[in-house]
């Protein structure tokens, strides 16, 4: 899948995901 | 609540009882960042509803890369924003009990 870690030094782990359909919005 | 172009939504089921609970948070509109937004996707975290402060992780998120430190203010409100949903939403379905 196209998920990558990132954990902090406070060692808070953030997982980066592709973004949601919802994005799509009108600008 | 205001646009900040940072949407943060539940990326779990709430149960209304557990503390720590997954958000995910992703750049709807980069032009309302003040700082130049490198599109890294959606970023998934567990935030503590009990102990934690929306300022500090957004903190986290720009000394990991995600956003430059002139951004720290909007990801923080926007963290911020939707915790207090999550809480107002928990009060009201919590029994006002006897």
């Amino acid at each position: 899948s196209a998920t990558a870690q990132v954990v902090h030094s406070a060692g808070r782990r953030f997982i980066v995901s592709p973004v949601p359909e919802s994005r799509l919005k009108d600008y | 609540a205001e646009d900040t172009g940072v949407r943060v939504e539940l990326n779990e089921e709430d149960d209304g009882k557990k503390a720590s609970i997954a958000l995910k948070l992703w750049v709807e509109d980069a032009k309302k960042l003040k700082g130049k937004y490198k599109d890294t996707g959606a970023i998934e975290f567990t935030f503590d509803l009990l102990n934690e402060v929306a300022e500090v992780v957004a903190q986290e998120m720009v000394d990991s890369g995600f956003f430059l430190e002139c951004d720290v203010k909007i990801v923080g409100k926007s963290i911020r924003d939707r915790v207090a949903l999550i809480k107002w939403r928990r009060e009201r379905t919590v029994s006002p009990g006897n």
